[in-house]
């Protein structure tokens, strides 16, 4: 297995993300490319990352194999990478990850046992469906942070606003006001969801720079799925269980 | 207030 990335934000972004949620990932390499999936410790998130093949500068592996790291050992070596620098990771037989950053420096870091599951996601219909840059989004938290621990997502017909509520007050963001820089706002159901910000600004912030778009789906009390559109990885899918008055 | 709620309740079970 070899694969080499032109550049190095995309992989930065990749286990910021991953980071956010989890100490140890394990990762699966496939003809097809990596995948990863992973729940944080109380099963509140998920996240789920799909790397094709035809997005790296270099791709091979003859037969599927997983393997793990630890996130934070792995993040320390990807971050010593500038921008334009590639990261090329291989596995030797020692089992150790074999991590070359740009053109001279040459990583080896010890993997560890992979504990993963394949759990199977299932497909489950959302209501509704808003599109926004992920910057904008990324300001709406803010927005919503200073008065909130939460954010609600609320569709109606074709609009859509988020707000937040708490101890000392609260605020309300028409998303019709700025419809410039919302893509899509459609809704099969009226659908009102509340959504820890503490799980999701972490993960905003980490592949916001290199998203462009973000698409929000939930339906009334269910899980919220949030895709990062990012130009060179498949699909990064974000899954947060909502919070639900008792 | 809201109470968290966890994935499996929605996915798994």
């Amino acid at each position: 297995f070899e694969a080499k990335t032109s550049g190095s934000d995309d992989l930065k972004a990749i286990i910021s993300a991953i980071s956010t949620l989890v100490e140890e990932a394990t990762f699966v390499a496939t003809a097809e490319g990596i995948t990863f999936r992973g729940m944080d410790p109380s099963h509140v998130a998920l996240i789920d990352i799909s790397w094709p093949n035809s997005a790296f500068e270099k791709y091979e592996c003859d037969s599927d194999i997983k393997f793990g790291v630890r996130i934070d050992e792995f993040s320390k070596l990807i971050k010593r990478a500038d921008k334009k620098d590639s990261i090329e990771i291989s596995i030797s037989e020692q089992n150790m990850l074999l991590v070359t950053v740009g053109k001279n420096k040459k990583y080896k870091m010890r993997l560890i046992e992979s504990s993963a599951t394949d759990t199977p996601l299932p497909k489950i219909p959302y209501d509704s469906k808003i599109t926004l840059s992920s910057s904008r989004f990324d300001k709406i938290l803010g927005d919503v942070q200073v008065v909130s621990d939460y954010l609600t997502i609320h569709t109606s017909d074709s609009k859509a606003d988020f707000s937040g509520k708490g101890d000392s007050g609260e605020v309300v963001i028409d998303l019709e006001k700025d419809i410039d820089e919302i893509g899509e706002i459609s809704s099969k159901e009226d659908s009102i969801g509340t959504y820890s910000l503490e799980y999701l600004n972490p993960v905003v912030k980490a592949v916001g720079t290199t998203a462009g778009q973000i698409t929000c789906e939930f339906s009334s009390a269910k899980p919220l799925r949030i895709e990062f559109k990012v130009a060179n990885i498949g699909r990064i899918h974000f899954y947060l269980a909502p919070r639900v008055e008792s | 207030k809201p109470k968290q709620t966890g994935l499996d309740e929605f996915f798994w079970n």
